[in-house]
């Protein structure tokens, strides 16, 4: 039943990986029921991320920020700060989609305090970036132009020319 | 409209071309 699991998991990331989405999304359903039969925490973690994913590229935008939400719960209590970190972007980026640009800027700002305190300077350059754009749909160009500025710092030192 | 305009921000691209390889390996 394990391996069943697991087998379930990697069939599931073929899926996406192809493109088929929807089959993707019933693999992973079917991982997630055994990661919760075994009590597989980390597997249930990777199971919502997988899902949550494999929801935006259909369009399902609702779906997929309820799966982001469930994986963001089990990283917090896996204390894995780079999953958690991961999440609140994607989870940002997510209501961005539903324009949900005070939401969407809750969590960019979770994962720029979290990048901030892990040292990564591409995620804070990432969450400065999604965090100017969010600004910029709300009309609050001052803040909008200090995320750019800070954007713009970070790419300069990181080498990103684009 | 408002969605097409919400999937064309830049950083969103960005982010869905990163996702679009992105799994969480076993």
């Amino acid at each position: 039943r394990a391996a069943q699991g697991r087998t379930c998991g990697n069939l599931g990331n073929t899926h996406y990986l192809l493109g088929n989405f929807r089959s993707a999304v019933s693999s992973h359903q079917q991982r997630l029921l055994i990661a919760k039969e075994f009590g597989d925490r980390p597997a249930e973690r990777r199971a919502y991320c997988n899902l949550g994913n494999a929801y935006i590229f259909l369009g399902e935008f609702d779906k997929a920020a309820e799966h982001y939400k469930r994986a963001l719960q089990l990283a917090r209590q896996l204390k894995d700060r780079a999953v958690e970190a991961q999440t609140c972007y994607s989870l940002g980026n997510t209501y961005t989609l539903l324009q949900d640009y005070e939401r969407a800027i809750d969590y960019h700002l979770k994962h720029l305090i979290i990048a901030q305190d892990l040292n990564d300077r591409i995620g804070e350059g990432r969450a400065c970036w999604s965090l100017g754009n969010a600004h910029t749909a709300l009309g609050n160009h001052d803040q909008a132009m200090q995320f750019a500025e800070r954007h713009l710092e970070i790419s300069k030192e990181t080498g990103d020319r684009s | 409209s408002k969605r097409m305009h919400a999937i064309q921000v830049d950083s969103v691209q960005r982010w869905m071309e990163d996702l679009r390889h992105m799994t969480e390996v076993e």
